[in-house]
């Protein structure tokens, strides 16, 4: 190598510049070309909607290019999902045994693993990087705050935003907000066809009654060999009433002098109907809507447990992309969380409303969710499964709305969905 | 990877000053109460907050 090095003569060549130019060229013109078979697409339509086209369908999905710096442009270019499921498969490549032990090391060195508290002492029996990354951890390893009232941290991780919801509006950094239905969906939690967990495009869109999501006066349950108390887990406020169809009849609404009996109940009309889905509701105990934002280093624990004893009612899995979430990206990209790939989990807890999100990144593309075996995220099934929905979605005239909706309603009779304790682990991040 | 939270839970009531209640006119008193920072580190377990 070292005479190699000495004894071969190095010739300099300037670059081809013409061919560089003309590559660009070609490049720019490509660009052009795409901008104005966009812009002839979207012209002439003043009827035309959010994702809707002349014809009244909706249009097929695209990929959203953010705002930002030119760290974020640059980013919105690359086929992220794809580098993400390579890199999946790459660290699925079986580690030769002799090399397991440095290695993995290495790693927790790297990333500040703490190798006492891994369940497994052996390191050779992680066969490769993904398997150690999707470490469990000792019995006993992260023991539970004894207080009942707490709400306990999902996973290991910083916190990085944390507070009350205002207006249905979640503030990602200073002064950067997103709106709540665009990161849990904006339509009411319908009862799809398919009630089995299978992922379904299938939309009824039907909204669910307070009869089906909860049974407040049963006084035990036991699932999964788990007792529950009803009263301690539904015990807080509900909606009023969430058969809602509410219409205001017109002679409510403008009546001049509608007896008072009247006005309460157009004023509760009202109300239920300007309400979002998700807004609290209720009148006894006054409650708000709280957040909290945790982020997983790649060192850290990548499973994620139940903060509260809850019932979860349904998933939505919203296929986008997979962009970093580090902490940089939060601060710099808005709306971030809306744009990536996403699992949303919707229920109920104690005190109402209860939803529960793991968002995808690059490195970190595949969510697990152990209680439902059928969904498969960042994969290309998945995003042919979402063409299929926008495109079933489009045959029928209806609005694409963004994601695939599972109910858990079949999990537990009793219950209308499926019940979690505190603590209890309900899935992960997998690498790729 | 990220986890975010989105939950209702009680907000709290103003007390009045008949109870013999002395801190701030916006104070409440009840309801949930976060336990973390901003940038802390947490683990599986540890509270979040209180109701």
């Amino acid at each position: 190598l070292n005479a190699a090095l000495k004894n071969t003569k190095v010739k300099w060549e300037p670059i081809p510049i013409a061919l560089g130019i003309g590559f660009l060229g070609a490049f720019q013109f490509y660009r052009v070309q795409r901008r104005e078979k966009h812009t002839q697409s979207q012209a002439g339509s003043d009827t035309e909607d959010a994702g809707v086209d002349q014809q009244g369908r909706p249009q097929k999905r695209e990929r959203v290019r953010p705002s930002g710096p030119w760290t974020v442009q640059i980013m919105s270019t690359l086929p992220l999902k794809a580098m993400s499921r390579l890199w999946g498969r790459f660290n699925e490549l079986e580690i030769p045994y002799y090399l397991r032990v440095p290695g993995f090391k290495l790693y927790s060195f790297i990333f500040g693993v703490n190798l006492d508290e891994v369940s497994e002492p052996d390191l050779h029996v992680y066969p490769n990087l993904a398997s150690f990354f999707y470490r469990t951890l000792k019995p006993g390893a992260r023991p539970l705050d004894p207080n009942p009232n707490a709400v306990l941290s999902p996973a290991d991780g910083k916190v990085i935003q944390y507070g009350t919801i205002e207006h249905g509006e979640v503030e990602q950094v200073k002064g950067v907000t997103y709106s709540l239905d665009a990161l849990l969906g904006s339509i009411r939690p319908s009862k799809p066809a398919l009630t089995d967990g299978r992922e379904t495009s299938d939309h009824t869109h039907t909204k669910v009654g307070a009869e089906d999501v909860m049974r407040a006066d049963e006084e035990f349950a036991n699932v999964n060999g788990i007792s529950y108390t009803l009263p301690n887990l539904f015990s807080g406020p509900q909606p009023k009433d969430k058969n809602t169809p509410t219409e205001m009849p017109s002679d409510q609404a403008t009546s001049p002098q509608p007896s008072s009996e009247a006005a309460v109940r157009a004023d509760l009309a009202l109300s239920e109907s300007t309400r979002p889905w998700w807004a609290p509701a209720s009148a006894k105990t006054p409650t708000a809507l709280y957040y909290c934002v945790i982020y997983l280093a790649p060192g850290d624990y990548h499973r994620f447990h139940s903060p509260v004893s809850w019932v979860v009612e349904s998933r939505r899995h919203f296929a986008g992309e997979l962009y970093s979430v580090s902490p940089y990206l939060q601060r710099t990209l808005p709306g971030l969380f809306t744009l990536n790939e996403r699992v949303v989990l919707l229920g109920r807890w104690r005190w109402g409303f209860f939803s529960y999100i793991p968002v995808g990144a690059t490195n970190v593309g595949s969510i697990k969710v152990n209680f439902d075996r059928e969904l498969r995220t960042n994969s290309l099934t998945t995003d042919t499964a979402a063409d299929r929905a926008a495109e079933l979605a489009r045959q029928k005239g209806e609005p694409y709305s963004g994601f695939a909706e599972a109910s858990y309603a079949n999990a537990s009779r009793l219950l209308g969905g499926h019940a979690l304790q505190r603590g209890e682990e309900m899935g992960g991040f997998q690498l790729g | 990877s990220t986890i975010v939270l989105v939950f209702e839970a009680p907000k709290g009531v103003r007390p009045s000053l008949d109870e013999g209640f002395r801190g701030a006119p916006t104070e409440r008193k009840g309801g949930f109460v976060w336990n973390v920072k901003n940038g802390q580190k947490v683990r599986v377990g540890e509270p979040l907050g209180w109701v």
